[in-house]
């Protein structure tokens, strides 16, 4: 059996850095396309946000099951070329 | 479907289009055609017309930026966000953009339109074959002064159709140059340059003088994107180098290592690691056509839709052959209401005229709609003389006017009553003097009646005409057996009795045709004067080709 190659990842000049865990890239997806913000919105306290009714509500929203938790499908998701509109209205 | 809140609407019908910008990745006429096809999307279902404006506010102004573009919502390089637009309304409301980090295409990869050459402006036919070798791309090879070309069919050797692809060695555009080609080297600043450059610019667009000093002249465009360049990274332009080192291994095709995306890239030297030059390899890009259609959807007042295949669904998928979604057509709908045009449904079969038939007059018409205001229409879609009766289109209307006089017009009748195999939008419609049969072209198909039998739609290319043509502006008849039809900035003469193209077409119409504009929307024959027009305004032309007048159609022909 051959070793696994060692992936290495490099910091490509003019890249724009969008090295971001699972986490960070589902916060930003929900706050830029107005998930996070309406829960926001409705409760009137920033700690009380749900990310969990936030991905249930963007999970309807793209036709993915309704988990409320960050699965693969979700962030496959998240990942897709999309309009920059906000899904919820704000 | 959802509708913005409040149900934001335009107030009015009559919507106006500006396009600010151009993206390098596509010939302007491209694009100014896919927004044309993405307008038509909905006005297709719609009592909404769409009008392009050249100068001035519009209702929907349109551009392509990068990353900060002047509003608060910034790109984000290539891919993830494609393009936004904002609700009906004042300002930017109503407004749409496009991110040009993407590489906008036809959705099936670089849509190389042709210039020059033999090909009429055909677009690039990939693969194509050149001395045995088969070509993915535009090439340099049989060329000594390094201008890229391709062959507009499958097969160089046997068909020897070629264009020239965007080069900025051949063209620029925007600027203040009148599209002149970069001139190398150039001085700007003090600095020597030989080739396009981004410096001096915040925008990331590559540009170049088009004399040798930019200091002294101030003359400069901007660069085309070569089909072969690579998309963002540190080197956009340039064409990747094959074979490129990186991390001490050669590479001879573009690769992800090194990437923790997947997308695949490429150095622009031969030795990356040293260099540090590199840029995304081309891909299928995305459907400007499909993306627009879906931005202009939220510029006349829907939200993100929630069914997948919907148009309005907020995440991009290309389909080939593209049709609004019930979901889409509903959700436009409750905000305006139906098209008052004709739904659109197939065109009856087609039956061949008897000869032995006589011609039949026209069936009684009935104005419907009169709100229909021909006096408020800015332009027409095709403009025509029909039994001695100027005729004048506009989405599945038409209105008719006698010949001599100052008689007042006639209609809004209704088009698929009186000719129920046509679509609602004609763009050129003709009447053959001696046999009175009628022909009427819309896209790149067209029909022919003889009273009230039809033959078509048959393709335009039947006639001849090339792939390439969009559709037919207009036609002007010579005597009894040609026809002379526009498109584009090109003429062809139309044999009417063989039904086909004469040799030695297109000809260039701004030098047939010298003064009029070469991008006339209608033309037509009237009172023996050909006229063309182009937005709400007619260029009129005597027998001896001279512009004797120019004017207002509403004001002078329409008598409004």
């Amino acid at each position: 059996w051959s070793h696994p190659l060692k992936q290495v990842f490099v910091t490509f000049p003019g890249d724009i850095i969008k090295n971001m865990t699972d986490v960070e890239l589902a916060e930003s997806y929900l706050k830029k396309f107005g998930y996070l913000e309406t829960q926001q919105h409705r409760s009137g306290f920033q700690s009380m946000v749900s990310t969990e009714k936030a991905l249930k509500m963007m999970q309807r929203q793209m036709g993915l099951e309704e988990t409320g938790k960050l699965d693969k499908s979700t962030l496959e998701a998240m990942k897709q070329p999309r309009c920059g509109v906000p899904d919820v209205a704000n | 479907y959802q509708t913005f809140a409040g149900d934001l609407k335009w107030d009015h019908h009559d919507i106006t289009y500006r396009i600010i910008n151009y993206s390098p990745d596509m010939e302007s006429s491209l694009i100014d055609d896919a927004f044309a096809r993405a307008f038509k999307v909905w006005s297709d279902v719609t009592p909404l017309t769409f009008t392009r404006l050249f100068d001035g506010t519009a209702d929907i102004m349109i551009s392509f930026g990068k990353e900060d573009h002047g509003d608060p919502y910034p790109f984000d390089g290539k891919d993830g966000l494609l393009a936004h637009a904002y609700p009906p309304g004042e300002g930017v409301q109503g407004d749409a953009h496009f991110d040009d980090d993407e590489f906008w295409t036809l959705g099936k990869g670089a849509a190389v339109k042709t210039r020059y050459g033999n090909a009429e402006g055909a677009m690039c036919h990939f693969p194509f074959t050149f001395q045995g070798k088969s070509y993915t791309t535009c090439t340099t090879d049989g060329r000594s002064d390094n201008l890229p070309w391709c062959a507009t069919t499958a097969d160089y050797s046997r068909d020897k159709k070629y264009g020239f692809c965007p080069s900025e060695l051949l063209y620029t555009f925007g600027g203040n140059a009148d599209g002149a080609k970069c001139v190398f080297p150039f001085t700007f600043l003090g600095e020597e340059y030989d080739s396009c450059t981004t410096e001096g610019r915040s925008d990331g667009y590559r540009w170049c003088a088009t004399t040798d000093n930019f200091d002294i002249d101030k003359k400069y465009g901007f660069c085309p994107s070569r089909d072969t360049a690579v998309i963002g990274g540190n080197s956009e332009g340039e064409p990747c180098h094959f074979p490129f080192e990186f991390l001490g291994k050669k590479y001879d095709s573009c690769t992800s290592v090194g990437r923790g995306d997947g997308k695949l890239w490429c150095g622009t030297t031969d030795n990356y690691d040293e260099d540090r030059k590199w840029g995304f390899c081309p891909d299928k890009g995305y459907s400007l056509f499909l993306v627009a259609a879906h931005e202009f959807g939220h510029a006349i007042g829907l939200e993100h839709s929630t069914v997948r295949d919907a148009l309005m669904y907020p995440m991009y998928s290309y389909v080939e052959n593209f049709s609004l979604n019930k979901d889409d057509i509903e959700g436009i709908q409750y905000l305006y209401g139906r098209g008052t045009g004709p739904d659109p449904s197939p065109a009856p079969t087609a039956t061949q005229p008897d000869p032995t038939d006589e011609p039949t007059p026209p069936p009684t018409t009935r104005p419907v709609n009169p709100t229909k205001d021909a006096c408020k229409m800015i332009n027409f879609d095709a403009i025509t003389v029909i039994a001695g009766e100027l005729h004048f289109f506009k989405d599945g209307y038409y209105w008719n006017k006698p010949g001599k006089g100052d008689e007042e017009l006639r209609g809004p009748f209704s088009i698929s009553e009186r000719w129920p195999a046509l679509p609602p939008v004609i763009d050129t419609a003709f009447e053959e003097p001696l046999t009175k049969k009628l022909y009427f072209f819309s896209g790149t198909r067209f029909w022919v009646y003889t009273g009230k039998n039809v033959l078509g739609p048959r393709s335009i290319e039947k006639l001849g005409l090339p792939k390439s043509i969009q559709k037919v502006d207009g036609a002007l008849q010579k005597g009894t057996a040609k026809v002379l039809l526009f498109s584009g900035e090109n003429f062809w003469r139309l044999d009417v009795k063989a039904q086909k193209i004469d040799p030695g077409y297109p000809k260039q119409t701004d030098i047939a045709f010298a003064g009029v504009p070469n991008d006339s929307h209608d033309v037509f024959q009237y009172n023996g004067h050909y006229y063309f027009c182009r937005d709400r305004f007619y260029w009129r032309m005597n027998s001896r080709r001279q512009v004797d007048r120019v004017g207002y159609v509403k004001y002078d022909i329409l008598k409004c």
